[in-house]
Formats: structure tokens, sequence, C-alpha cells
């Protein structure tokens, strides 16, 4: 059983984690809350851990894994309202996941489980030479932008510069985001890095992204990203296999 | 053209 000050920011996570998967397998363990899977293309890697001190309570015994079916999980998450509390309750005995939104009063799904097991990925480890942090809704935006022109986009680390950018058959796009970009918070790099992503993948991982949130990447040359930001008590981490010439 | 690698490779 585990309780959530906010259902309204737990939606976004959901949400978020819907645009890539449609099924999940949680752990739930002493140290919270962790799940990890492929898309089916195998292009996009997800992988959420919620630690146990996100949650304003928290009771369990042993570890259990409670496999979800995402888009019924979602369409639930979406009734939350904005003082809603999020109580997660897992009956063994039904097979069933209580999803509980709590305020004035107490409303109760009960979300059929799916047998899956949690996946085994581990991720991969990858020596990056670049590390970027940024304010996740320019970094956003900036996709968004690069949306209008293309169906990919390049993101790229050169002379202290994090560039996003993209061509079109006609027209072309680029943001830079270099030291006197306030948008910028750091930028680790040793040498150049350049890849080329899918933009509709990179436009689902970023889904949801506030204003105030920060994002950090990983980028190599022709290597796949890993994309980091935190939103409502839940760290995600995304991998996107590159595009390559 | 262009070509989507999957994560696959990078997991060797």
């Amino acid at each position: 059983r585990a309780t959530l000050e906010s259902a309204k920011e737990f939606k976004k996570v959901v949400d978020t984690v819907a645009q890539i998967l449609d099924e999940i397998c949680l752990i739930a363990n002493e140290d919270g809350i962790t799940a990890r899977a492929m898309d089916p293309s195998h292009v996009a890697l997800v992988s959420l851990e919620i630690p146990r001190l996100s949650f304003e309570d928290y009771e369990i015994e042993g570890e259990k894994e409670i496999g979800i079916d995402l888009e019924a999980f979602k369409k639930i998450m979406n009734r939350a309202k904005s003082k809603d509390k999020l109580i997660l309750e897992l009956d063994e005995e039904k097979n069933k996941l209580n999803v509980i939104f709590e305020n004035s009063g107490r409303r109760k799904f009960s979300l059929a489980l799916l047998d899956i097991s949690a996946s085994e990925i581990k991720m991969p480890e990858i020596e990056y030479p670049a590390v970027v942090m940024l304010k996740g809704d320019a970094f956003k935006e900036a996709l968004k932008d690069a949306d209008l022109i293309s169906d990919y986009v390049i993101l790229k680390v050169e002379d202290n510069k994090f560039i996003v950018e993209t061509k079109g058959e006609l027209n072309d796009f680029s943001a830079e985001f270099d030291e006197d970009s306030s948008a910028l918070i750091s930028i680790e790099s040793q040498g150049h890095a350049k890849s080329a992503f899918n933009l509709e993948y990179l436009l689902d991982m970023v889904k949801g992204i506030k204003a105030g949130d920060i994002v950090k990447l990983y980028l190599g040359t022709d290597m796949p990203l890993k994309l980091e930001y935190s939103l409502g008590g839940a760290n995600l981490t995304f991998l996107l296999a590159p595009r390559i010439e | 053209k262009p070509k989507q690698m999957t994560l696959d490779v990078f997991f060797k």
C-alpha cells in the first residue's frame, strides 16, 4: 500500500510512460517501486524509479511484481483531481491493483493485473562524451520547433554549446544553448557529440516536462541518447536509439 | 536513407 501526495503529478508520470509502452511490470519492494522496459520495436527504453521517500506512506511485505495495462491505468489516472491523494493498494487475493483517489471523499478503481513478469534488462554501461543539463521546457520547445520542419532532430555538443537542429526539404531549424543561455545549467564535454533521433519518440519522452523541470542529457556520436528527469517524486530515465546515416 | 537503429546493438 503506497500513498502519494499528488495524484495529479503522478498522472503525468503514467501519461509519459504510456506514450511509449503498452504495459509495464512494476517491482515494489522495501526500497520503493521500479520498472524498466523497452518498447515493442526496441528503439526506446523507459526506466522508472520511485524511491520509498517519495511516498507519504509506504507499506510492503517482501517483493511484489505488479503487471499493469498502461492504457487502462492512464484512463483512471486522468480522473485525478488537483487536491486528490493517490493510494495504490495491491489486492493479491483478487489480483487487482486498487487505485484510490482520496480528498473530501474516496473514489476507488480496481485495475485487473496482467500476468507479465518484470524484464531483466539492465541499463547498458555506455561512456558518454557529453552531458548537458538544461531547463526541460526550453528543450521541449526546441523539439516542438524542430517538429514543424522534419521527423528527426540532430542533438549536438560542440565548443561548449548544445545544439538542437534539423533540416527539412525546404526549411531548416536550429536552437543553440551556450554558456550565456539562461536555459543551460551545465555542459560537460570531451570533444564533439552528434547523433540524430526520431522526433516522435523524443516528444513522447518529454511529454511530462513542465516549466521548472530540469533534464539531463547524455550524448555521444551515433550513440543512444540517455535522458533523465524527475516528475512527481519519480525518476524517469529514457534511452533512445539513434538514426544513422 | 538514414536508418533507425535498435537498442539491442548497444546492449552487448
